[in-house]
């Protein structure tokens, strides 16, 4: 109870609202507008920015990997996980580092040529064995080349695939345990690719993708439309996974570093 | 038939007797909340929900001894009313074109190849053209999956969509063919240049069909994705992808109610032959979960 009794209720179902309408999802929304109540309206905006900054600023995890620092990226069909590895392995070289691209998508219909084109676009090898092969076999064979020749990262592509289909999560699981088999500490980070236009289902993916391989970190793409993505503050929240990137665009400058501050901005101002 | 989550509202009416004013305020909310879970937009729920009240008041709620039942099934008509009825795909002209368009990644280029091999089994000879120059590989990938299904496709490389859509419309051998499917790039629905790029696609091609292509689990931005495209082009359909997830599809409602035109596929996987004509009654049970 706030201590003037003072309490704006439109302004409050104003704020549940936006934060519906911004994909947060009823229950995170209404919370949210619930720790409301132990402050006068004046302070709603900057108590609320306060709160969801707070919950979207958690650890980012390790940054003393050994080479090479593989990145798995996984998620549901057509979020961006190929032109997000495009972009990341261009932020790397812009860093001076030495990265490889594996195309662990052996199954989608132009899955290799797309990605080997990006390999072209930021002047990057592509490790690939074509279609119908085992993915898990084309990890395995990047990692011996990467080692082989001192690269620092390892940005692995896998095919889009729902949650639903029990046979590819159990794919997915076998690419993650040949990994672990090639050396304990790899993959170092399993990214989900989420498409930030995406509603409520955004939540399932993340706990089915989490608890199949255990995700560490998400990239939320296509920010440059109107979507919020307001989403990932339930999968942080419930779950406990950082969003790590932003993709804002198709070009290979597009993916930023994510920022709490600047994400909570667009969505409440 | 109608979910879970309708049974529960249900559950919490009957029994009581008549309803108060307060009790059927309350039934409201539990419905619009079941629509917000499942992504539908808010002032589509919100609007939706308010035709429900005012039906049920309409319809006498307050001295009804079976109210649960009368809310159960005003729910269960004006959801299924605002899905509508599949309709047919319009193929007057020859040949006739079908428009295929919508945001990055919603399965247009899978669709296309769909829409291919659903034309060829009711005994159509469609043309499958490629306009999409700006992804990586996009010309390949439907490529090869036309080749695979034996589709006849335009295989000259243009780098500009709209040049490339005139070319391949100046074709003769396209006299052999009575439905062209153009797949164009995905495009964002504020990016202005692309918009004006697939206006003057439709522009030359005069489409009989122009479907906006849509991923179900998309969530409240729905509304101004579809919105938009149906203010750009004028959309004819709507083809709702990747059904066979577990995402509610409540994007499809709202994109229904703001452009009033009609759902006429459903995307149920990536093989070439999951499509299907939407199922108006399976669509509402999904939505209510
Ligand atoms: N506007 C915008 N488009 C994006 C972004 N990220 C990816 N895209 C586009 O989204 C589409 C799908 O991207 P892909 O990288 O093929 O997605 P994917 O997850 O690898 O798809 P599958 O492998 O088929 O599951 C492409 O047209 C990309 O250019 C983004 O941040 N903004
Ligand atoms: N599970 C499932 N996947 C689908 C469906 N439709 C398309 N996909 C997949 O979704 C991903 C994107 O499909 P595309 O056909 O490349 O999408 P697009 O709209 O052409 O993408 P852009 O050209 O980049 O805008 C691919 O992995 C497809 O296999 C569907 O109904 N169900
Ligand atoms: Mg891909
Ligand atoms: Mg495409």
């Amino acid at each position: 109870r706030n201590l003037f009794g003072k309490r704006d209720p439109k302004a409050l179902v104003d704020f549940e609202n936006l934060l519906i309408e911004s994909d947060f999802g009823v229950d995170t929304a209404v919370s949210l507008v619930g720790t409301l109540e132990k402050t006068t309206p004046e302070n709603y905006l900057s108590s609320l920015k306060k709160e969801l900054i707070n919950i979207l600023n958690v650890s980012v995890g390790g940054n003393d990997y050994t080479k090479p620092i593989v990145e798995l990226y996984v998620g549901v069909n057509g979020v961006g996980k190929t032109t997000t590895i495009g972009k990341r392995g261009w932020t790397l070289h812009g860093e001076g580092k030495k990265v490889l691209l594996a195309s662990g998508d052996t199954f989608r219909t132009g899955a290799v040529e797309q990605l080997s084109k990006w390999g072209e676009r930021i002047n990057s090898d592509v490790v690939q064995s074509g279609y119908g092969a085992d993915p898990a076999a084309v990890c395995f064979d990047a990692v011996d080349a990467a080692v082989a020749r001192e690269i620092d990262y390892v940005l692995i592509d896998t095919a889009g695939r729902l949650h639903t289909r029990n046979d590819l999560m159990e794919e997915m699981k076998k690419i993650k345990k040949v990994l672990k088999r090639k050396r304990e500490d790899l993959p170092q980070e399993t990214i989900l690719v989420v498409d930030g236009t995406t509603g409520q289902n955004a939540l399932q993916q993340a706990k089915q993708f989490n608890e199949a391989i255990g995700i560490t970190g998400i990239a939320l793409t296509k920010l440059d439309g109107t979507a919020k993505g307001g989403i990932v503050v339930s999968i942080v929240n419930d779950i406990g996974i950082p969003v790590k990137y932003i993709g804002i665009g198709e070009e290979k400058g597009d993916l930023i570093p994510f920022s709490a501050e600047d994400f909570v901005t667009a969505i409440l101002e | 038939k109608l979910g879970e989550r309708l049974k529960n509202i249900a559950r919490n009416l009957s029994g009581k007797g008549r309803l108060s004013a307060s009790q059927v305020k309350e039934s409201m909310r539990d419905i619009r909340r079941a629509l917000l879970e499942a992504d539908v937009n808010l002032n589509v729920a919100q609007d939706f929900v308010s035709e429900v009240e005012n039906e049920a008041v309409a319809r006498k709620i307050y001295d009804s001894f079976t109210p649960a039942e009368t809310i159960i099934q005003i729910v269960g008509e004006k959801l299924i009313g605002l899905i509508g009825k599949a309709e047919p795909l319009v193929l007057d002209k020859q040949p006739s074109s079908i428009l295929l368009v919508g945001l990055q990644g919603s399965g247009k280029t899978t669709t296309a190849i769909k829409l291919g091999i659903f034309l060829k089994s009711k005994g159509k000879n469609p043309f499958l053209i490629p306009a999409d120059v700006k992804r990586p590989a996009a010309f390949e990938q439907l490529r090869d999956m036309a080749e695979r299904e034996n589709l006849p496709y335009f295989s000259e490389r243009l780098d500009n969509e709209v040049k490339l859509c005139k070319q391949a419309l100046s074709r003769s051998v396209l006299k052999r063919y009575d439905t062209l499917i153009f797949d164009t790039a995905g495009r964002l629905h504020i990016d202005i240049e692309m918009l004006k790029q697939i206006k003057q696609i439709k522009e030359t091609v005069n489409p009989s069909e122009i479907l906006l292509v849509a991923d179900s689990m998309t969530g409240q931005d729905a509304v101004n994705i579809a919105q938009e495209f149906e203010n750009a082009l004028g959309i004819t359909g709507i083809i709702l992808t990747k059904m066979d997830g577990d995402a509610r599809g409540g994007a499809a409602l709202s994109m229904r109610k703001v452009t009033g035109k009609p759902i006429k596929f459903i995307g149920i996987g990536e093989k070439v032959d999951a499509l299907e004509v939407l199922h108006p009654e399976r669509l509402a049970s999904r939505i209510l979960g």
